[in-house]
């Protein structure tokens, strides 16, 4: 993988495609 | 600031990816994406389009409005109205 | 206008995603995405890391930029400014 790759293992274990403009987006715990 | 600011956008990015890849019908490509950068993740997705979608959707309207690309390529109303505001 | 500016911005980012993959390193999930979008037009490919990753940090730091938000997440002192001005 290139150095444009993500970081393999993302450190949530559950990622939520959610969009980043919903009032319920929490920046934090992404 | 910048080194996590590009490794949080990478991650955002690879998921909205994952979702687009979804949303469009090429479900192979999606898994093998996520086995490509090894994510074994539980992934909840959003309301199709998909993020990377409906931003993309803006963001390219916007960019073709700009002043010196609107006469090259196809724009909203909207989106001139927006740049030239 | 919006027609075939949202069809333009579809193609493009079907486009942008496969240079995304292709310069992420995914070179499987790269030719899976053609395959399954049956596109058999060749495509020359722009600089690492691409269009899509490039305007996309850009568009992220500036959300995280953003003065209800910056406390939470990383972002770049010129996108404060940015923000700010």
């Amino acid at each position: 993988l290139s150095e444009y790759a993500p970081p393999p293992n993302p450190n949530s274990d559950h990622l939520v495609a959610a969009n980043p403009f919903d009032d319920n987006y929490n920046t934090i715990s992404y | 600031a910048t080194i996590p600011t590009r490794v949080a956008a990478g991650i955002r990015l690879a998921l909205y990816v994952y979702e687009y890849l979804l949303h469009v019908g090429a479900q192979k490509s999606a898994q093998t994406f996520l086995s490509e950068i090894r994510w074994e993740k539980n992934i909840t997705l959003g309301e199709p389009p998909g993020f990377l979608h409906s931003w993309w959707c803006v963001f390219w309207d916007l960019y073709c409005a700009a002043p010196d690309r609107r006469e090259a390529c196809e724009h909203s109303s909207e989106a001139k109205a927006f740049q030239d505001y």
